[in-house]
């Protein structure tokens, strides 16, 4: 499975409709201090289906819309579409003849949500379940957040257990 | 269950000792469940030795040689049960420049099996990317993507 | 005594309130007792607002930004009460080239006051020491000091 | 006050003798991850009287001996000089009349400890009074650790109270 593109609007510091396109290899983000690097990895967190606020750096899932700046009003909700392609064995059911799938997450100020997976409406458990199948998921060792690597030391024996049950 | 873990701890185990003198240039490292008699509580120790020094618990070595063999763990982890992506978050920021060489040289090798996105910012690292996005804030709080050059790059 | 605590949360503060804008290039942050009823008891929260974003807890600032707000509350302390001497072991980790040279031309301002010992990897800090010390292990485990020129340095 | 020079002898990796002479303004220690120049921070704090193992990154006292390598042998005592001198207003008494103090721990294997102030021996005591006189001591502002300045925003409002408290 591979990631073609992701589209990030009213996230975070993303006041401004943003796509990232992917065209294969490894790819590396770059910027200043405070530029929104990390607010994209909390993007494609969330898109994946990521319900803990403190998993993306916040205590409510709130704090995920694009609280406003000088020229930009607040926004009133988020959007993150993510665009994959899956070459080998192709997609599991229902979207295995499908070539590309567009998995979208949209959060509005009053707290209602929308999921949608090439545009028709799912819960979150479809998109959590078809990330699960694919293997892809929020496994722990699929995301090392900023700092994530000094606490696989420090974190102890416990910590470094569930590491390494997620491979199990 | 038990013997999932067990499998998986000894997979990991296996790629942890060969990754460990890869990135350290020698030394040997390996996992240890702190009590072998109960494998589904047990946590994971980790001991190094670093070329030329003595075998320890990984707390008692520098903070770059911490950082260093704890990315060991996770690239063995993930070359044991990869995953289609991985998006790793500055995570040469304790590493001498050295050391960056020689996790990118691995990283190189293991993006084959996986699309990897880094965060980075650190120049050696930059270069062995594919594909470079640059991210800005022109108009203040504002996020966006710019195209990047290199050689004038003002990170 | 709450009257001396209070003097210096004060003194803090006001340096706090100069240094930040200093490292920000703009922008403001001040501190603020959690429980200003009980000033023996209550903890310090951190506000800070960098140019051209919103006023928030520094919980909420990127890995850099917190770095560099933590760097102006510890010269504020030093500002207002300095220390003989301070060693700062690799405080520069998560800053930008960028913020790595605004707070290296505040350090060269306060070591007017104290002698200052820094351990660093960034090319650019090295290059604001009036006294270079290089530390190798040639023999393996074992530390030595070597005199190091800037130009041929292999770190 | 300025420090002039420190001597480490069998201080953690420093198994040969080593001198590092200051010539006043700021010092960089550069080198490759793990050539020990954390070592270096933990001899000036143990010099200056540090008590505990936790804060030298250890977990008991004998840790800070050195442990050997290939071709050099365990230590059995571990040696720390520091040479300070005094510009404007000179050292507290029973020192005021002396130009430079050279302030000298020494820790055997089995626990003894030996403690010298211009090689008259003293009690730890009497360095640690010492430094707090001169407004040295182990302030937690004077020494920030690898790692230290990411928990200064991470430990809360509570630490950051104690390290406002050490400038009261
Ligand atoms: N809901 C929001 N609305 C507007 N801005 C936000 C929101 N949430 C976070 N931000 C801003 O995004 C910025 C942080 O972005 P991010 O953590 O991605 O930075 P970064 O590029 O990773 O920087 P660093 O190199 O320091 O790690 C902060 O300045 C923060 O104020
Ligand atoms: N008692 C001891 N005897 C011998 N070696 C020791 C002893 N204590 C620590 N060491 C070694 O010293 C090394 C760590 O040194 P230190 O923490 O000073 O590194 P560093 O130069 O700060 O590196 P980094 O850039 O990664 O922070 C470790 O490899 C450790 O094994
Ligand atoms: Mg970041
Ligand atoms: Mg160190």
């Amino acid at each position: 499975m591979q990631m073609k593109s992701l589209k990030l609007h009213g996230f975070k510091s993303f006041g401004k409709e943003t796509d990232l396109v992917f065209s294969g290899g490894t790819s590396a983000i770059v910027g200043p201090n405070g530029c929104g690097k990390s607010n994209i990895v909390d993007a494609l967190r969330w898109v994946l289906g990521e319900q803990s606020p403190k998993r993306l750096r916040g205590k409510n899932m709130e704090e995920i819309l694009f609280g406003g700046s000088e020229h930009f009003p607040a926004a009133g909700m988020a959007r993150v579409a993510l665009t994959l392609s899956q070459e080998d064995k192709g997609f599991p059911p229902p979207y295995s003849e499908c070539e590309e799938l567009c998995v979208e997450r949209i959060f509005y100020r009053g707290g209602e949500s929308e999921y949608r997976i090439n545009r028709m409406p799912v819960r979150l458990k479809d998109i959590v379940d078809l990330f699960t199948d694919t293997g892809t998921g929020t496994r722990a060792y699929s995301f090392i957040e900023q700092g994530y690597i000094g606490e696989i030391i420090s974190a102890g024996p416990e910590r470094r257990r569930n590491f390494v049950e997620e491979a199990a | 269950t038990k013997a999932r873990f067990m499998e998986a701890f000894e997979g990991v185990n296996k790629k942890f000792q060969e990754v460990f003198p890869r990135l350290f240039k020698g030394g040997k490292a390996f996992l240890l469940l702190d009590n072998p008699d109960d494998p589904l509580e047990a946590g994971i120790e980790m001991v190094a030795q670093p070329p030329g020094k003595r075998l320890q618990n990984i707390n008692l070595l520098s903070g770059g040689e911490k950082s260093l063999a704890a990315l060991a763990l996770l690239m063995a982890i993930f070359q044991y049960k990869p995953s289609p992506f991985c998006v790793l978050d500055e995570v040469d920021a304790a590493l001498d420049d050295i050391n960056v060489m020689r996790f990118n040289e691995l990283l190189k090798e293991i993006s084959a099996l996986s699309q990897f996105i880094v965060i980075t910012h650190n120049r050696q690292t930059m270069e062995i990317a594919e594909q470079l996005y640059g991210v800005t804030m022109q108009s203040p709080g504002v996020s966006q993507i710019v195209s990047v050059n290199l050689n004038s790059a003002p990170i």
